[in-house]
């Protein structure tokens, strides 16, 4: 398990100290609020009610000795920039930071964020590539212009085989798994006499390009 | 290419619409200030100044013809709480809102939008995935209990080859691909002999105990 502080505990903040928490990991929470601060307290290892941007008491906290230290302040912006600058002047070794905007991210960054996370802007991208890809229901990038999607069997593919298909011979996309609808378990590597039927998720990696070609952008 | 319309286009609404526009959609953007509208023009197919809890104004907008209608709406929550039910009544054929909180979701949903996305939430249970598998990199989940995860190649598998490791016969986790530092092609499906290098990143598929237990929770 890993030790972690999460100061600002917003809609963001609270729900990754909760969500670390629960993964057995050691989270002390920091809010300014008494009252969030107590909310908090059975959802992590220890909860203090502190300004962040009162440099002693933030150096009170032990916070170099933490793995990652995330910062879920929003607005005002001279808050989560002062407490970035004040964490990478204490040492602190991994910093992430929420953006409300993109010059805010920026100026984060320069002052020692190692990662800055901008949460409406990250999810609605996710969101515009599932959106645009009628059947898609997720997706990892592997590498520049290579993913891994997972993509509801389309009318046009079921009672065919990854032979039929030419997935591989004619588009260089390989069929990694198939999640069968009431099966708990996916087939890895179905092989190529496999038929596809309605309703199985196909979680298939390739080049971008190809995986449009056969898809289409919906 | 597909079309959508946004109503209500703060950061989460306004990504969103942009993100699609750029991916060929035709993308409809509502919002009631005018500034906000306008700002939207050259990132949208069509921007409209519009008050979304206006029944007549919403009737207007031909909305049951677009694919999707994703309400970006903030608080308070009866805005977006009354344009669900609107939507719902006026027959658009897929509706999904942006909740605020748990009990916003909740009402969301029994009002009729098939999707509930909660920015800082979501993103926060990502992150704390990733946060507590300290050399993961990106993880999309198959099944219940079976990923796809992006890693790192941890130090004990440096100059090991995926045979050495024993991955598919002693823990039935497949090397799914590597991407190579400074190679743009990920080598798909590497054979048992590949020798792992310090920086390549592996693609790895199997049940998440199996995963937990060959790279822990860190
Ligand atoms: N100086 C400070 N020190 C510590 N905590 C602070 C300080 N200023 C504000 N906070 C706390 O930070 C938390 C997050 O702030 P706020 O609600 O403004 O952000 P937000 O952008 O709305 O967050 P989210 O989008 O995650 O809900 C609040 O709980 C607030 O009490
Ligand atoms: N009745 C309405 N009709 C149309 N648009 C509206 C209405 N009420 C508010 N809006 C617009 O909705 C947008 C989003 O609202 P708001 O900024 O309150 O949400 P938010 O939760 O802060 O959003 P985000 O987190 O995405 O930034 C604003 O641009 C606002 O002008």
């Amino acid at each position: 398990s890993r030790k972690f502080a999460v100061i600002g505990l917003g809609m963001f903040g609270a729900s990754l100290a909760r969500s670390l928490y629960e993964r057995d990991n050691d989270v002390l929470a920091v809010d300014i609020s008494k009252d969030i601060a107590q909310k908090m307290q059975d959802f992590c290892t220890r909860a203090v009610v502190a300004d962040a941007t009162d440099r002693d008491t933030l150096a009170e906290l032990g916070l170099p000795d933490m793995d990652v230290v995330i910062i879920g302040l929003g607005a005002p912006l001279d808050t989560s920039i002062l407490t970035t600058l004040y964490l990478k002047q204490m040492g602190v070794k991994e910093i992430w930071a929420k953006a409300v905007s993109d010059e805010h991210a920026t100026i984060l960054k320069i002052l020692g964020a190692n990662r800055v996370i901008h949460p409406e802007k990250e999810m609605a991208e996710k969101l515009a590539a599932t959106l645009s890809t009628p059947l898609m229901m997720d997706q990892l990038e592997v590498a520049d212009g290579y993913s891994i999607i997972e993509i509801t069997c389309p009318p046009s593919f079921v009672e065919k085989t990854i032979m039929d298909l030419q997935l591989r011979n004619k588009y260089e996309v390989l069929l990694v798994a198939v999640k069968k609808p009431g099966e708990d378990t996916p087939i890895m590597l179905p092989t190529p006499d496999y038929v596809l039927r309605s309703g199985d998720v196909m979680v298939l990696m390739g080049s971008e390009k190809s995986l449009e070609d056969i898809f289409g952008k919906g």
